[in-house]
């Protein structure tokens, strides 16, 4: 299985449509404080379902919509989409490619999309249930989460056994 | 639950202890369940030894050490599920230069089943990105990806030309 | 005690006010006390504003925005009371090169009264070093200070001749 | 007033004598990790007064010793000495160049000079008192001090301003 593009639209501050193509090798996203490289990590964990606004580091899910910059006015809504080939069949479908779609209006109704079909959060939730990919699983790391570990924290790395198991 | 959680910790454990012989490789890095003979309420402990000489408790360690043996551990666990990617977002910040090459040469070492996406201010992490994806926000506000590089084997797939070092 | 602290807060209120300026030239910052009309009940409140368009919480901002805004900050408390000397290790870790330009400029507007000393990996930072001491363990397990770089205005001092760039 | 010289013998992994000068302006410590820059920070902080083992990174006060290495017996006894320039007579003595040295034994005894006179801890302590020297000044500003405020802690963050006051 594996990822191969990712499209962010009206998410946090990619007001103009951004597409990441991602192939097997290590892939360096690099430029200047602010300028938004957290922020496709962000779209690609709100894409696969997480819902924490700790994590997404936003008070509410309305703040990940673009909301607005000098010369661009805030968009109506925030569309992230992912495009996975499933050629080991790691996830339970007959499909061989995956695109998962992620809509949220500002009013506060979102939509799910499965290779267009519209499904349900949980949908999305149980597809990747028993692979490394849910949202609780640790295909991110952050020099945030090194620094739990290290500070000690019993807690917080019980925790991450725990969540791990 | 018990016995899962064991299960997985068991698994955890003999990952780090490779991956932490991959970092460091004249030390060796343990973990043990301490403090209680129920799994479920002892405290992990974490054994690091960078070098053969000793063997020191996290507090022991200097920034940079306590740095990679965490990162470790983190990755200790991601390899538990597999998932076909793994983002590090500027875990390389308190690394020097040899363990920054050390890093990417274990993530090197994965790339065969893990796609890799470096968030990173890094000078060396770049060089040796395959693809490199670089963010600005030549409008204020507006998030856009400006330059692209593709190499493989010293060849740039993007302007289809070899690549002189 | 209020009193004091008060007179305390207000002259850490205009440090900052003016350290934030230095760090981020088209935007301001300000510290004020909510959420209780006693100062020594109330909550200190930092607003950021990085550029002219909108006012930040802490949590909006990116990390490397986060960093200096902090850094700024500790300065602004450490200015309250005169010491000769004021050591920062490795703060510079999540700055981009711009940043670490302003971060280094600022601590020159200060050398007049401050030594600074600075442990770092970066080398944009090393090269504005007028002292420069390497630190090594050749021997394994005990430190010894092996290179140092003195020069002052273009000038060798530990050689006494001119350093060419 | 102004620091020229920081001799480091004995304490944490200077197991050789070292001397490091300082002038007006900018001096880098560079190195590898773990090759001992922060311990640097540590023989300063020390000599000034600094008694909290978590700010020494010790379990135990003897723990700063030279603990021995692959080829170097552990010594006996610790001394860091200081040397300050009272300049602008910021310190309340007749001399116009203080060394405040201290020097810790194995079995736990502790001395302390001023220009070579034995003095009690206390008296270095007060000797700084009303400076921004005293060991919970903030002098030393550190990434991790940096996270305690971005982690949006408001007790850490009041704590900040209640130890300037
Ligand atoms: N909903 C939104 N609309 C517009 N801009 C947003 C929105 N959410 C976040 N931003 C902006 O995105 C920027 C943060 O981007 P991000 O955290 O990705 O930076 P970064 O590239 O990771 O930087 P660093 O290197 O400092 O970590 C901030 O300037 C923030 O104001
Ligand atoms: N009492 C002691 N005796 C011998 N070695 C010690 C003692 N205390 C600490 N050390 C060693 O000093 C080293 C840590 O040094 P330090 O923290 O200064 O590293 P650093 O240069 O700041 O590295 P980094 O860049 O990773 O922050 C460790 O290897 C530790 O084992
Ligand atoms: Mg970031
Ligand atoms: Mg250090």
């Amino acid at each position: 299985m594996y990822i191969s593009e990712l499209d962010i639209f009206g998410f946090k501050s990619f007001a103009n449509r951004t597409r990441l193509k991602f192939s097997q090798g290590l892939t360096c996203v690099v430029g200047p404080n602010g300028c938004g490289k957290t922020n496709v990590v962000d779209a690609l964990r709100w894409v696969m379902g997480e819902q924490k606004g700790s994590v997404l580091r936003s008070d509410r899910m309305t703040d990940l919509i673009f909301g607005g910059s000098k010369y661009k006015k805030p968009l109506n809504y925030a569309e992230v989409s992912l495009n996975i080939h499933n050629n080991r069949q790691v996830l339970s479908l007959a499909y061989e490619n995956v695109v998962i779609s992620r809509r949220l209006y500002r009013d506060g109704t979102s939509e799910y999309f499965l290779n267009q079909t519209p499904v349900r959060l949980k949908d999305i939730h149980d597809l990747f249930l028993d692979t490394g990919m849910s949202s609780n699983a640790y295909s991110v790391i952050e020099l945030k989460m090194v620094e739990d570990i290290l500070n000690e924290n019993r807690e917080s790395r019980k925790y991450l056994f725990e969540e791990a198991a | 639950a018990r016995k899962q959680f064991t299960q997985v910790f068991e698994q955890i454990r003999s990952n780090f202890q490779k991956t932490y012989a991959l970092f460091f490789p004249e030390g060796s890095g343990d973990l043990k369940l301490i403090g209680n003979s129920d799994p479920l309420e002892a405290d992990v402990e974490i054994y690091a030894r960078p070098k053969t000489k000793e063997l020191k408790t996290m507090k022991a360690l200097s920034g940079g050490e306590k740095a990679l043996t965490a990162i470790a551990l983190l990755f200790s666990v991601y390899l538990v599920k597999p998932s076909p990617y793994c983002i590090l977002d500027e875990v390389d910040a308190p690394l020097d230069d040899r363990n920054v090459d050390r890093f990417i040469s274990v993530l090197r070492h994965f790339t065969e089943t893990t796609q890799f996406i470096i968030v990173t201010h890094n000078k060396l992490t770049m060089k040796s990105a395959d693809y490199l994806y670089g963010v600005t926000m030549q409008e204020e506000g507006v998030s856009k990806i400006v330059s692209v590089q593709f190499k493989k084997n010293g060849y740039d797939l993007l302007h289809k030309v070899p690549i002189s070092s």
